[in-house]
């Protein structure tokens, strides 16, 4: 049986993550199973739809956005989807690029705010929470994303679309090599049926990392790491009797996170060269001395 | 390093929509 106070973080955990992420699994999965009472989502599957979709879902986000809350428009210069809208002109392959990043650019938003509800993560040296959430965010966001994926696509704009893998394979290259490698962590991450509870805890594990490069108080943030790891452990025992193995082979996904940020932050690194495209700076700082 | 990572410095400083 799980100690109160485990229970107790456990809650606090989830809750953060509820409050602070737009999208989540359980939505997520009913808007890809046709299980919602909301309009379907809108398949982009080559060029024609892709400009349909610029228009409408741009219009659609930013109404939301507009009526909705600010939790997440913290950054004054980003508006996600207003991006896109705004170049049109350039070709579309970066145009989608520059979503991704507004995209992305929101999820960090979110996720900072929800590593700041992490009890004792606001504790630790200010150095030491850019450390982290430098190092974190990216392994943080792809597990994310695998909620949002199933095996032919990837819901977008808070759910309004739909990419499917097909045409993110087509795109000419480099481009059409950045999504591929997300689907297949995606597949095999999902199959192990992890809940919105079960994920919230792995992210904050992703987060409060013991070895990330430069930390100045290593113990303190082990110690954070070892209670939410865990806390992690007999949660999984207790929301999944009948897989004991799933902690162990959930702690074999970090390392498969950190391949998968190693390799898209090279191939950021080759379109920033190649491309006459320009990265969010945020995503910048994020990126620049990261491995 | 906050030095260098002035926008992340600035979202873990603002104030959380959660405190409120």
């Amino acid at each position: 049986p799980m100690p109160a106070d485990h229970k107790v973080l456990v809650r606090q955990i989830h809750d953060a993550y509820m409050k602070n992420f737009t999208m989540n699994k359980a939505k997520a999965r009913l808007i890809l199973t046709g299980k919602t009472s909301k309009p379907q989502p809108f398949i982009i599957h080559n060029m024609e739809t892709f400009q349909l979709a610029e228009k409408t879902l741009a219009a659609h986000v930013l109404a939301e956005h507009h009526g909705g809350s600010e939790n997440s428009l913290h950054i004054g210069d980003v508006v996600p989807a207003l991006g896109c809208g705004m170049l049109r002109q350039r070709e579309a392959e970066a145009r989608l690029f520059h979503c991704c990043q507004s995209t992305s650019v929101e999820t960090v938003t979110e996720l900072t705010e929800f590593a700041k509800a992490v009890p004792g993560f606001q504790s630790l040296d200010l150095n030491d929470q850019v450390t982290l959430l430098k190092y974190g965010v990216y392994e943080a966001l792809f597990t994310l994303l695998a909620s949002c994926m199933n095996k032919d696509g990837v819901l977008v704009a808070r759910g309004g679309g739909f990419i499917t893998r097909e045409f993110l394979k087509s795109l000419r290259r480099p481009f059409s090599d950045m999504m591929e490698p997300k689907f297949q962590f995606a597949t095999r991450f999902n199959s192990l049926e992890l809940d919105d509870s079960d994920l919230s805890l792995f992210v904050a594990a992703i987060i409060c990392c013991g070895d990330r490069p430069g930390l100045v108080d290593v113990p303190l943030v082990e110690q954070l790491q070892e209670t939410i790891v865990q806390v992690l452990r007999l949660h999984l025992l207790t929301n999944h009797p009948n897989d004991s193995f799933l902690f162990p082979r959930l702690l074999q996904k970090l390392a498969d996170l950190r391949e998968l940020v190693t390799e898209h932050a090279q191939l950021v690194e080759d379109i920033k060269k190649t491309e006459d495209t320009s990265l969010h700076p945020l995503l910048q700082e994020i990126y620049r001395d990261m491995y | 390093l906050t030095e260098r990572h002035k926008i992340l410095h600035r979202l873990l400083q603002d104030s959380s929509p959660n405190d409120s």
